[in-house]
């Protein structure tokens, strides 16, 4: 029988993998410490 | 198809850390007390563009507190931050500017200055000297005897206290004060305000010559004083920034600007 498979079943197998070694870019802010933290 | 709108800017972009610097320079020209503060962290940046090369910016810093006084002569690039050790003073700003044709100019800022906790200095280095209040007996009782103290030595101008920048007390080993204050010369040298200090008053704008002065003194078992005021020289007084003219000021920490 054919089954719908749920969106995000279809959406996991269909996503594009990371190559490997991907490193996802910081988040834009907060910004770097440039002394210290307190 | 409509042009994508710009990514949002990100806070260590080069925009973002000019508009920074732009802000960070606008507040210590605006500030009359205390220290100048140095950029620890862009907190978060917003553009929301108003036209043709015409955005507004609103920005959120974190700024922390450097070892020169508002009214020293160093160039910020030049002053130290205080460090964690020392009792750090933390500055959270919100500023907004406008980029008008690629020219930033600061409407607005609003800080809020805190210092770090107490628990967290103890607990990191147990015998660090922590922040005082500024009317603190022991404190006044410092500036007080290290200010007279030079006088009496000095052969230049008799030196008058503008404010008391900061006060730390070491309870370890030794109970130890430390006090920093700004003073200005007056028209007395510091032989003839023997006679009659009252009459010395606080050169004129136009040839005031502002100093800092740093002083410690252990109070258990009690030692001498020492003592330690330099003399900026005569500065050129910013015409829309008045200079402090109110001697015995005491600054604050949590003291709003906007």
């Amino acid at each position: 029988s054919v089954v719908k498979r749920a969106v995000a079943e279809v959406a996991q197998h269909d996503k594009v993998p990371h190559p490997v070694g991907f490193v996802p870019p910081p988040p834009p802010c907060p910004g770097k410490i440039r002394h210290f933290k307190i | 198809v409509p042009a994508a709108p710009p990514a949002p800017l990100g806070c260590d972009d080069p925009e973002s850390e000019a508009a920074a610097e732009v802000a960070v320079s606008y507040i210590n020209g605006h500030s009359h007390h205390g220290y100048k503060f140095a950029l620890n962290r862009i907190e978060n940046i917003r553009v929301l563009p108003q036209g043709p090369n015409n955005d507004i910016i609103f920005l959120e810093l974190d700024l922390l507190e450097t070892k020169c006084h508002i009214l020293s002569p160093t160039p910020l690039a030049n002053c130290t931050v205080r460090s964690f050790t020392e009792h750090a003073v933390e500055g959270d700003c919100d500023v907004k500017l406008q980029k008008l044709d690629g020219k930033l100019s600061v409407l607005a800022s609003k800080c809020h200055s805190h210092a770090d906790s107490s628990e967290d200095i103890i607990r990191l280095c147990p015998d660090c000297p922590l922040l005082a209040r500024l009317n603190n007996t022991e404190v006044l009782t410092t500036v007080t005897a290290a200010l007279s103290a030079h006088n009496s030595k000095t052969t230049d101008a008799y030196l008058r206290l503008l404010e008391i920048g900061r006060a730390n007390i070491q309870y370890h080993p030794v109970r130890t004060v430390f006090v920093e204050f700004a003073v200005a010369a007056t028209n007395c040298s510091a032989a003839e305000a023997k006679d009659n200090a009252e009459a010395c008053q606080l050169l004129p704008d136009d040839q005031s010559n502002f100093g800092f002065c740093t002083a410690s003194k252990a109070i258990h078992p009690s030692r001498d004083l020492i003592v330690d005021c330099q003399l900026y020289g005569h500065q050129v007084p910013t015409p829309d920034i008045p200079f402090l003219s109110r001697p015995g000021v005491t600054y604050s920490q949590g003291q709003d600007t906007s």
